[in-house]
């Protein structure tokens, strides 16, 4: 199956 | 001090009605760029960047970088009370706990002017990457968001694939699977009414149709959306916003376990 990521896996915090 | 005249009040009221069920507190930040907001939904899968440049306003007025924490419920709320053709000015003064939201009908006959309580958010900004995208498709935004929303009947992702034949969505559920191909279009009489993909690399990624159908609430703010994909990034899907900047929805895709 597919499992969702998220955004903070792809961007970092400032 | 800030004091930002907007003569078409009605691009707030849009962005607004694009924003508010994906995130609900956000800080507008105001600076001498321009007036933008950087926020996640609730869940860190999507993040929406708006940007209406200093340009864009009639009268732009920022002493200093300002980030003001609303409730978008509550700011659209206020929004809804300004007329489509109105004059909307945002103010607020250093250090105070509120801003304003003036309406001006245009023959000035009505001035409203309704006070927000403001609100401390802790956000945390994150750094946007400029990337290559092995794909970026523009199309009729009307298009985009009839294709989200008559997937989503039939299931609950899309796979976004981009080939050499085309842009193809497509979804499977219970009842069954659909796909729709758009071609590039680049013959039509209006710009705005074509299709054009560019492809560097052929791209495939699956989405939650619930967040596509919520970026498509943007439809109103532009004619055209254009969908950039790259096979390790979040999808971003941006509509610009005439002469003043965009607002850009990014999406984190669902991964193979």
């Amino acid at each position: 199956g597919c499992k969702q990521s998220t955004i903070t896996k792809f961007f970092s915090k400032l | 001090m800030l004091e930002l005249r907007l003569v078409q009040g009605s691009l707030l009221k849009k962005v607004l009605e694009s924003v508010k069920d994906l995130v609900t507190d956000a800080n507008f930040d105001c600076s001498a760029t321009g007036f933008s907001l950087q926020a996640m939904d609730s869940s860190h899968v999507a993040l929406v960047a708006l940007l209406l440049r200093s340009e864009g306003f009639e009268h732009y007025r920022c002493d200093r970088n300002l980030s003001m924490g609303m409730n978008l419920n509550n700011m659209s709320k206020m929004l809804k009370c300004a007329g489509n053709d109105d004059i909307i000015t945002i103010k607020a003064d250093d250090g105070s706990d509120t801003v304003t939201f003036m309406f001006e009908s245009p023959t000035q006959d009505k001035i409203a002017d309704f006070e927000m309580k403001l609100m401390d958010i802790d956000s945390e900004h994150l750094g946007i990457p400029e990337a290559e995208y092995h794909a970026i498709v523009r199309m009729p935004s009307a298009e985009f968001a009839r294709i989200c929303k008559d997937l989503s009947s039939i299931g609950d992702t899309v796979v976004i694939s981009v080939t050499k034949e085309g842009v193809k969505f497509s979804t499977r559920g219970d009842i069954g699977t659909a796909n729709i191909v758009c071609r590039q279009n680049t013959s039509v009489d209006k710009p705005e009414e074509s299709t054009i993909i560019e492809m560097n690399e052929p791209v495939s990624l699956t989405f939650a149709l619930r967040y596509m159908n919520s970026f498509t609430k943007a439809t109103p703010l532009a004619n055209s959306v254009t969908i950039s994909l790259s096979s390790e990034l979040p999808v971003v899907v941006e509509y610009k916003i005439a002469e003043m900047g965009y607002i850009r929805f990014y999406l984190a895709p669902k991964i193979e376990d």
